[in-house]
């Protein structure tokens, strides 16, 4: 038996709206400690890996693992019904057909009660190693969405180049080109709006746009997005829960 | 001229 109760539906609204546009099906996986989710999109690009920890939820039960096969159209169309103060349950039986979801308005007395019916998905789930990455930097999510949208306008391609003074943003397109240079800084009154940069040695990669306009819209969830580059592994950006994470892995574009 | 990489190539299935 699972039965997962967020305090504010808003939560697992933000999580699902943060990559329901670039993967549909996914397995949930619900254990004791909290639930995992791994999907591929279709192009085999971006893999999409969510881990929401014990501490998202307000009330948290799983007797045995189970997986909860989730198509996140449908999905949506049921976390649109809730309001984003009512608290959610999620409650599933140990070899569930179907997923429950209930909205409670504590205030009003309002109970509304929702069936989705689960999909049997095959899919691979990859083990993700930990990688060396010779760049980590982290900057605030509202930044790198900017820069994102503004460039991918101009080229279909955007390269993310660091050295250790400095962090670009470049396109280059049919129309013209367009970059974007930041420099580390720290703020003390606003942590969130600092520019981190750890580098061991200069990296300089190029994504599709299309994949990173996909991976901006986590920024529903962090203030902030922390971004891991290396020249051998597909790049990684994550943004972090309370107790949890989005992490989006990117496999770069190489010159042939 | 530059190729894309997929996930498979990197990662593995458990």
């Amino acid at each position: 038996m699972l039965e997962a109760k967020f305090e504010e539906a808003s939560l697992f609204k933000r999580i699902i709206d943060g990559f329901k546009d670039c993967v549909q099906l996914v397995n949930f996986q619900c254990k004791e400690d909290g639930i995992i989710a791994q999907a591929v999109d279709d192009s085999r690009v971006l893999l999409v890996s969510l881990e929401i920890g014990v501490e998202a939820f307000q009330e948290y039960r799983c007797d045995r693992p189970v997986t909860l096969g989730l198509d996140l159209n449908s999905l949506s169309k049921i976390l649109r019904c809730g309001n984003n103060t009512d608290t959610l349950t999620l409650i599933a039986e140990d070899t569930p057909d179907h997923i429950g979801l209930v909205f409670e308005d504590n205030k009003k007395g309002r109970v509304a009660e929702y069936i989705l019916k689960l999909m049997d998905i095959d899919a691979d789930f990859l083990k993700i190693e930990e990688l060396e990455y010779e760049t980590t930097i982290s900057l605030p999510s509202s930044e790198f969405s900017k820069n994102v949208r503004d460039l991918s306008q101009l080229g279909d391609s955007l390269s993310i180049a660091v050295t250790k003074d400095n962090i670009k943003f470049s396109t280059e397109g049919d129309i013209g080109s367009g970059s974007v240079l930041l420099q580390p800084f720290i703020n003390m009154e606003k942590p969130q709006e600092s520019i981190k940069l750890e580098m061991e040695s200069p990296v300089d990669l190029t994504f599709g746009a299309k994949y990173l306009l996909d991976i901006v819209k986590g920024s529903v969830l962090s203030e902030t997005i922390g971004i891991r580059l290396s020249s051998e592994a597909p790049a990684l950006f994550q943004f972090d829960l309370a107790s949890g994470f989005l992490q989006f892995f990117l496999a770069p574009k190489f010159n042939e | 001229m530059s190729k894309q990489s997929t996930i498979s190539r990197f990662f593995k299935p458990v």
